[in-house]
């Protein structure tokens, strides 16, 4: 029976995460100019979103369940509109 | 769930399909029912209709692809991104892309060409997706009964947005998904798993681990692919390490991931009378080595360690519980006490004083 990953996210799982955020939640891919934002961090708000959406725990790291919840196979529609 | 707007959808009700090729993991008559079988999905519950043509532009394209297929959205490679479709519109709008390095089965085996078909189609109509975990629009694959498969009431209400109800004078429902605080949650059954409690509900289970705070909810399939909804009653045997399963007058075994080989069985080689057509609860007394199982009124008791029924039963359960309500759902030995779950509600039983201890809400388990 399975038991959760304990494993610390590598650099591995972080260039996945990029990957799917761009894929699945726009990163990076917003069109126009940006207005500046005080802590501005692109990647822990869409990680965010990710996690929102699937009813994970809302905490902007990449941890173990999010990165399991990456990795299901899965539709390669965005999650959030365009 | 979450769709287009409504000027985005189809502006007709009669759509068009064509299957430009067919993967040749399945039969072409198998791929052929399984499309017109997720097409049927969605136009049970609309007015939509959905005609397949041969020789000309459709509507909704279905083709199958391995890596870049010209569309500026690349397939990977077997897992990851399994399929996708395109909105309603002109074109490319409503094709539905499935990625030829999937191995596609007509099974429980992964992938099901039908369940991912039911998917991409629910794009193809304009639905995005959803995040209710037990819906069709969920964006991960899920692994459920595909002969059970029943769309579920989030999908019907989404696509119902779009397009109206079907003409039937029965409207057709669907399964909800169950929630952690749901106080009128009524489980199948109940049971221990290696040190962890598992609640089993129509096509779902939820998975609670003594140290989580909240259970987790999963499809039953996503453990057991040849497991079925809707069980009548599991229990542990921890001194075997197996998991005894039964829905009617079957039973089968579980041995962590695995479903042994030789089940399911049928429950009369336990010594049930052929009087008993299902069993309503099933619960291991480790200390005692015994099992009950409880059918009615009535419970029996059964011998681990003989492998065999005791002498004296079917007995009645106020009897010998006294207190506790006949037809019980489900019930669970967990730490010395002995949980009834009987409809929304569980009773917590000592088994030395033969008294009830606390009466709770049967959902007091999963950490709301």
């Amino acid at each position: 029976f399975p038991t959760d990953k304990q494993d610390a996210p590598t650099g591995t799982s972080e260039e996945m995460a990029e990957n799917y955020l761009k894929k699945f939640y726009s990163l990076g891919t917003e069109g126009g100019p940006v207005g500046r934002k005080k802590n501005n961090r692109p990647f822990t708000e869409k990680l965010q979103q990710m996690q929102k959406f699937f009813g994970l725990k809302v905490t902007g790291i990449l941890d173990s369940k999010t990165i399991e919840v990456m990795q299901k196979p899965r539709c390669g529609v965005y999650d959030v509109g365009q | 769930y979450s769709t287009v707007p409504k000027s985005s959808a189809w502006q007709k009700t009669d759509l068009t399909y064509r299957i430009i090729n067919f993967t040749p993991d399945l039969p072409q008559a198998d791929v052929e029912a399984a499309i017109q079988r997720a097409f049927k999905v969605w136009s049970d519950v609309t007015p939509l209709t959905f005609t397949r043509i041969y020789n000309e532009v459709s509507d909704i394209e279905i083709s199958f692809s391995a890596g870049d297929h010209k569309d500026n959205s690349p397939f990977d490679g077997p897992g990851g991104i399994l399929a996708h479709a395109f909105q309603p519109g002109n074109g490319i709008g409503g094709d539905a892309h499935f990625d030829e390095d999937e191995s596609w089965t007509k099974t429980s085996q992964l992938y099901n060409l039908f369940l991912v078909a039911a998917h991409e189609f629910g794009h193809s109509l304009g639905l995005s997706h959803s995040t209710d975990p037990g819906a069709l629009m969920y964006p991960s694959y899920s692994s459920t009964d595909p002969n059970a498969f029943q769309l579920p009431q989030d999908d019907i209400n989404a696509i119902q947005y779009l397009y109206g109800k079907s003409s039937n004078p029965v409207q057709p429902t669907g399964p909800t998904t169950p929630t952690i605080c749901d106080p009128n949650v009524v489980f199948d059954a109940v049971t221990t798993l290696r040190g962890e409690l598992i609640f089993f509900l129509n096509r779902f289970i939820w998975r609670k681990h003594p140290q989580a705070s909240e259970a987790e909810l999963m499809f039953v399939q996503t453990f057991w692919p040849s497991l079925p909804n809707d069980i009548d009653a599991a229990y542990e045997n921890p001194i075997t390490e197996q998991i005894l399963v039964f829905k009617g007058a079957k039973y089968t075994a579980l041995n962590g991931f695995d479903v042994l080989p030789g089940y399911p069985r049928n429950i009369y080689s336990l010594g049930f009378p052929k009087t008993v057509k299902r069993i309503d609860a099933a619960v291991h007394i480790e200390h005692l080595a015994k099992t009950y199982f409880f059918v009615a009124n009535k419970y029996w008791s059964y011998d681990e360690d003989k492998q065999q029924m005791d002498k004296g039963f079917p007995k009645l359960i106020r009897d010998d519980f006294p207190g506790i309500p006949e037809k019980i759902n489900a019930a669970l030995y967990y730490r010395g006490r002995l949980y009834f779950f009987i409809g929304r509600v569980q009773f917590e039983y000592n088994l030395n004083t033969k008294k009830i201890v606390q009466v709770l809400r049967s959902n007091s388990w999963l950490g709301c």
